[in-house]
């Protein structure tokens, strides 16, 4: 799953996931990427979330919704990541998880569970992409 | 924050291709953050990135490949989404025609596929030979390990069509468990 955020100059944002879901899926199985609040979510006036993992449970959580309501509450991109993960961890110990939390100025965190994560980001005036490596929480 | 205009994305990898893509398209001026999410999710479905996004990946039981993608404004909160999208490439561009050329939210299934062929998206096989033979063997295997619980034939060492079979009401919970599932995610 690509799960991705894009802040424009303006301030202006928008968020957006693509993915082939899962292997061996039951036909018509459909996975969080293209739920509003699960796969991506993202508020102008807060920031913007990405998810991947095990959609069949992370859908159920709606945790980018969580996330970008949670900044919107007073937490860090890196709070609300791992707020938004732990509620999963909660009632699912071994699920596979994944959360990219970005404000709307372009700080950002992430959280994941089950694997290492990783995401990458690229703005202001870098001259190359830069990969970050997330260990499970 | 390394200042704006910016771009971040789940993984690394292969995914970069998506980042650097979507980023360069901001440095010009009449791009939106809308474009920049479609530009770089289109890469990733064309690249197929880690086998996780786009054509020929993924197969269900069926060995058929289907797409789920949504893309969402941050001024206006408004959505557009297309999930289990069938025989059409390019997801996350479907899913913004959804956002711009209808007030719902989300379209499915084959009438998803309808609404990408009406708005000129071109229906094609998702399906490769690599996703091809990965199910076969799957098959070959028993089908093995599956999403099933509760039906009969028993799940964890056959292949369907499957029946379902009576929950075990004395110890309901138990009974909804997952067994081992198949390697991937969403």
């Amino acid at each position: 799953t690509i799960s991705m955020i894009a802040l424009h100059e303006s301030g202006a944002m928008a968020a957006g996931t693509s993915t082939n879901g899962a292997s061996r899926k039951i036909p018509g199985r459909v996975g969080d990427g293209p739920i509003a609040g699960s796969g991506s979510y993202v508020d102008n006036d807060v920031g913007g979330c990405g998810a991947t993992g095990d959609g069949d449970v992370m859908m159920r959580f709606l945790p980018c919704y969580q996330a970008v309501e949670s900044m919107r509450r007073g937490l860090s991109p890196q709070e609300a990541a791992e707020d938004a993960v732990r509620r999963m961890l909660r009632k699912y110990p071994d699920v596979q998880s994944g959360v990219v939390v970005v404000n709307n100025e372009g700080e950002h965190g992430a959280a994941g569970s089950g694997w290492t994560l990783t995401y990458a980001y690229r703005g202001g005036a870098m001259n190359e992409t830069v990969v970050v490596s997330v260990p499970p929480i | 924050s390394p200042g704006l205009p910016m771009v971040i994305n789940t993984w690394g990898g292969p995914f970069t291709a998506a980042t650097d893509v979507a980023y360069l398209s901001l440095l010009t001026p009449e791009t939106s953050a809308l474009d920049a999410v479609e530009i770089g999710c289109s890469t990733c479905e064309a690249n197929q990135c880690d086998g996780s996004v786009g054509y020929g990946g993924s197969p269900d039981e069926s060995c058929e490949t289907t797409l789920d993608a949504m893309i969402m404004d941050g001024a206006t909160l408004k959505v557009g989404a297309v999930a289990a999208l069938r025989r059409i490439k390019y997801a996350i561009s479907v899913a913004r025609s959804v956002l711009e050329h209808t007030t719902h939210t989300l379209i499915a299934g084959d009438f998803a596929t309808d609404f990408a062929l009406s708005n000129g998206f071109q229906a094609q096989n998702l399906t490769t030979e690599s996703s091809a033979a990965s199910c076969e063997q799957w098959k070959a295997e028993s089908c093995q390990p599956n999403y099933r619980i509760n039906v009969s034939p028993d799940p964890a060492t056959s292949c369907g069509p499957y029946e379902p079979v009576a929950l075990n009401l004395s110890d309901y919970a138990a009974s909804l468990k997952q067994r081992s599932k198949p390697e991937g995610h969403d």
